[in-house]
């Protein structure tokens, strides 16, 4: 069973992740805007400019102690696992289905917007992976703790911090997928499986970034710093 | 140095 504590870390989590999501005059985009590359790409960059702050909001209301780790220790974290975070909640908008086909429409855009093929598949193997665990909103919560809560991001100062905190979700974690997935001993072990899958997509986005300048596409200052793009 | 907008967005209050 999970303790007390587990049980208010848990609803925290969960109450974060629920009230910080992409505000929806941004996804509506997804029906309105025109077709073309650019157009994609413009949109694709503004959703990806919400994920931050939302992430970033999200983060700050993490109870188990992320605002006692110093500034310097919370930025990196954040631009360690932004990317990361990202996919993982662009998974759930494939996995729940948007209202009014806006995930029909999102897969269109992302298709057409100058991202080549060789990233493509890798990015929708790993929504379907993701589709095929049918995480409950908790696991979702809690994932993205665990992906930001990850102590081997560069420049991290205070590691065996930042390990307390991941291990304290990952305990939760798995008393969760215990408790909602009895028959299913490994499911924990397949979440897991994700946040490796996550590390490759971030190897995947970086080369992606490389081939988005080439083709002479900005980003705006937020995302140049979160993605380290000069 | 740029001032960081991470750490500007950090700092803001609680969904501010």
């Amino acid at each position: 069973e999970l303790s007390q504590d587990q049980q208010t870390l848990l609803t925290y989590v969960l109450d974060a992740y629920n009230k910080h999501r992409i505000p929806s005059d941004i996804s509506k985009k997804l029906l309105q805007e025109q077709y073309s590359r650019e157009e994609n790409f413009l949109l694709l960059t503004e959703m990806a400019t919400s994920h931050v702050q939302v992430l970033v909001e999200f983060t700050k209301n993490i109870p188990a102690g992320f605002q006692t780790l110093d500034h310097e220790d919370q930025i990196a974290l954040l631009k360690g696992s932004a990317v990361e975070a990202m996919f993982l909640r662009s998974a759930q908008s494939f996995t729940k289905k948007l209202p009014h086909g806006h995930t029909e429409m999102l897969e269109e855009r992302i298709r057409k917007s100058g991202i080549s093929e060789e990233f493509i598949v890798p990015m929708f193997n790993f929504y379907k992976s993701i589709r095929e665990l049918q995480m409950m909103q908790e696991e979702h919560a809690l994932l993205t703790a665990i992906t930001i809560l990850s102590p081997d991001r560069p420049y991290i100062r205070d590691q065996q911090a930042v390990e307390q905190l991941q291990e304290a979700m990952l305990e939760v974690l798995r008393k969760v997928c215990k408790l909602k997935h009895p028959q299913e001993p490994q499911h924990f072990a397949r979440l897991l499986g994700r946040l490796t899958e996550l590390r490759t997509l971030h190897h995947h986005h970086a080369e992606m970034l490389e081939s988005w300048r080439m083709s002479d596409h900005k980003f705006n200052p937020l995302l140049c710093e979160i993605w380290d793009v000069q | 140095e740029e001032p960081s907008l991470l750490k500007k967005l950090l700092l803001a209050p609680p969904n501010s």
